[in-house]
């Protein structure tokens, strides 16, 4: 069955981060056995669990660079005893152009991941925000998406060419890659703009939009500047029950045919 | 004196294309000749100003990567007489891998703007969300630049990745590159968080931030809904009294030396 998640949408700052992390979260607390990929650069989901990186330390980048063993970049049992976590990099930037003339260059996450496979439940993967070869990467490794979308008229947009994007992957790389979730972000049921958002992606996306949605909480936004999930930093916020919920919807989805 | 400003930050959402589109149409209506560059594969600038792109139309992929001319691409008084636009598509993210195998490739876009620069007293850059070659043409293009920093923990812990590339720019390729202002976004005096990262940013850049502060208003998001930049969406908004303030400061940077 499907194991392997990216979370993607190449419009900045909708989510993908705070979702990685407490998803991951949520579902190592469910006791599902985890890694979460940080595939972006800026490292945030890295730093927002707590996690340094030191010069002599293995990373993503050696992983896809320099062919070095995923397992000697994985740190284990972040806060939580499920949760492992593969750290990133700004040196991951330069994969993006070092990647460029070598051979599969599009597979290299894909073929580093599958040893890996058998060690958890679930993989989750952070990706940037673009849909440069960083992210084709994510999407050719993994078996199915979740896209967090901000309810904003800037979010909404940019759904069209991230599902080309997908498109492309299936037909030329991935047949079998699906989204099994798209989850409205920073809802703010007060706003006009916010329920037009979330409106015209249920009526897109229909029952693929997760019934759980993530509101505006300061606790979220708070938590990683404590290197903590939302779960461990504030477990009453409406914030972590939103990302409860998910998790457990996430499961159903993913276990139950 | 400095004319061409990128607006810059990898991380994503931040507010670079709300801020690159009010602050030029702040800057026209303010008389100053302004050419608005969108340099994001996202296209948000070109969308949000409402300018739609046919399979016809010439715009910054055909300049950077075919050569064109760049008046063939740039659309004319958008909504404002004095506020020129040069469109981006999805296209551009090609440039990004195209680019990599050209000779002087971080030059590509500064070569492309020179003819123009006699045309405009300003000419804003709007930045994608990482630090790749295509932001290190747009760097390298400028003569300084204007960082959009969200009152968030992981915008602030990204500006010293930010500040690297900059130095790299001023000491490889552009001598004289500086940042000419810090311009706080989405700022809500109620939050802790906001306070903290305001006080964070003032403390190390001290006056280089803008006294001027863009407070969370969801007109701003709505704006670019409707293709229209602020001032001509809701000039009564405390968006849109921000921007003004900010424009104003930013003439009286760039003007009285
Ligand atoms: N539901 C929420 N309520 C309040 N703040 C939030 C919420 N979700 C995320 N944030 C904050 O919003 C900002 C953007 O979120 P995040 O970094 O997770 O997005 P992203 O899509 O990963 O961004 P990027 O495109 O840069 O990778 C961060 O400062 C984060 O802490
Ligand atoms: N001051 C503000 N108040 C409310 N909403 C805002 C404000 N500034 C920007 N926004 C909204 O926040 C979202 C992110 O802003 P914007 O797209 O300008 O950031 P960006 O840095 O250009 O993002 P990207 O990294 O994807 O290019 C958009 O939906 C925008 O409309
Ligand atoms: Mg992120
Ligand atoms: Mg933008």
């Amino acid at each position: 069955r499907k194991k392997i998640v990216a979370i993607t949408n190449q419009k900045g700052g909708v989510g993908k981060t705070t979702t990685a992390i407490n998803l991951a979260a949520g579902l190592a607390a469910a006791e599902r056995r985890v890694l979460l990929v940080d595939g972006d650069p800026q490292g945030n989901a890295t730093s927002g669990l707590g996690i340094t990186v030191g010069d002599n330390d293995t990373t993503l980048y050696e992983v896809l660079i320099g062919g070095s063993d995923p397992r000697d970049a994985i740190r284990r049992s972040v806060h939580l005893p499920n949760l492992d976590v593969l750290p990133a990099t700004p040196d991951l930037a330069g994969a993006e152009v070092e990647l460029v003339t070598e051979p599969s260059r599009q597979m290299r996450l894909a073929q580093a991941l599958t040893p890996l496979v058998s060690d958890y439940d679930y993989i989750l993967i952070d990706c940037p925000p673009s849909l440069g070869l960083l992210t084709v990467n994510m999407l050719a490794a993994a078996d199915a998406i979740v896209i967090p979308l901000q309810c904003e008229y800037f979010a909404l947009e940019g759904l069209t060419q991230l599902l080309r994007t997908v498109d492309m992957v299936r037909e030329g790389m991935k047949p079998g890659l699906s989204v099994i979730g798209v989850l409205l972000t920073m809802y703010d049921s007060r706003l006009n703009l916010s329920r037009q958002v979330a409106e015209d992606a249920r009526e897109y996306f229909k029952s693929l939009v997760f019934k759980s949605v993530i509101p505006r909480n300061i606790r979220l936004a708070e938590a990683p500047s404590f290197g903590k999930p939302i779960m461990l930093y504030d477990i009453a916020s409406v914030g972590a029950t939103a990302y409860m919920a998910v998790a457990k919807e996430f499961i159903e989805r993913l276990e139950t045919h």
